[in-house]
């Protein structure tokens, strides 16, 4: 564990909480979109399947149940709860996120670092968290205006992968064989597709004005 | 290690 890696974790953790805090006390979803969150549900279920049979750390495992637990509960929020969901705006939501799990499961099927279930399905989940974010920016996109909490959710969430990727570069030159193409390669696009939405989001915060992508 | 890579990150 690196301070990179622990920043990471801990911005990732924060961004889970603000959108369950946001969720829970204001019982609204507005400018959420629900994709991305059935995505994520579906990263975290594909990615930590050796919680059972590995035990890395009680961090590590704890991590993993927050993570899990925060992104189905949240789906279930804004599926199920009968407040929550009626401010959930499956018009404007509309973004074709089955087309972005068929590419990464091909992908993951020919680029992977061992042909075994478990490592094919920790790469689609890889190639799936790096794209996830895109039906929750195009949603941003057509919300003219994007609360606070939302917008603070989406920051963090771009945030952690990149504190991740000063993460291998610590790990790249301290430990011999730490090579992971893949892993670095997905960290590095998901966090470019943020590029757009934390310029926008600095701008709104030093001209302190309301947070606007431009559509 | 000898065991297989784990994939100790989150």
């Amino acid at each position: 564990m690196n301070i990179f890696r622990l920043a990471g974790d801990m911005t990732h953790l924060a961004s889970v909480l603000v959108l369950l805090l946001k969720i829970h006390t204001i019982k609204s979803c507005a400018g959420v979109s629900l994709k991305t969150q059935e995505l994520y549900a579906l990263v975290f279920a594909t990615r930590y399947l050796d919680i059972v049979t590995d035990f890395i750390s009680v961090y590590n495992t704890v991590m993993k149940l927050i993570f899990l637990g925060s992104s189905f509960s949240i789906v279930w929020y804004i599926r199920h709860h009968r407040v929550v969901r009626r401010s959930y705006d499956k018009d404007q939501d509309t973004f074709r996120h089955y087309l972005l799990m068929i590419p990464c499961m091909l992908l993951a099927l020919f680029v992977h670092e061992k042909f075994t279930f478990k490592e094919v399905m920790w790469t689609f989940s890889l190639y799936l968290e790096a794209v996830a974010i895109l039906p929750q920016l195009v949603l941003l996109q057509r919300t003219r205006n994007i609360d606070n909490l939302t917008g603070q959710y989406v920051f963090l969430l771009g945030a952690y992968r990149g504190l991740y990727i000063f993460n291998w570069i610590y790990r790249y030159f301290t430990e011999p064989h730490f090579v992971h193409w893949i892993t670095w390669i997905a960290g590095v696009v998901q966090t470019l597709l943020y590029a757009d939405f934390f310029y926008y989001y600095f701008e709104s915060w030093k001209n302190n004005v309301r947070l606007q992508l431009p559509a | 290690r000898g065991k297989n890579f784990q994939h100790d990150e989150l």
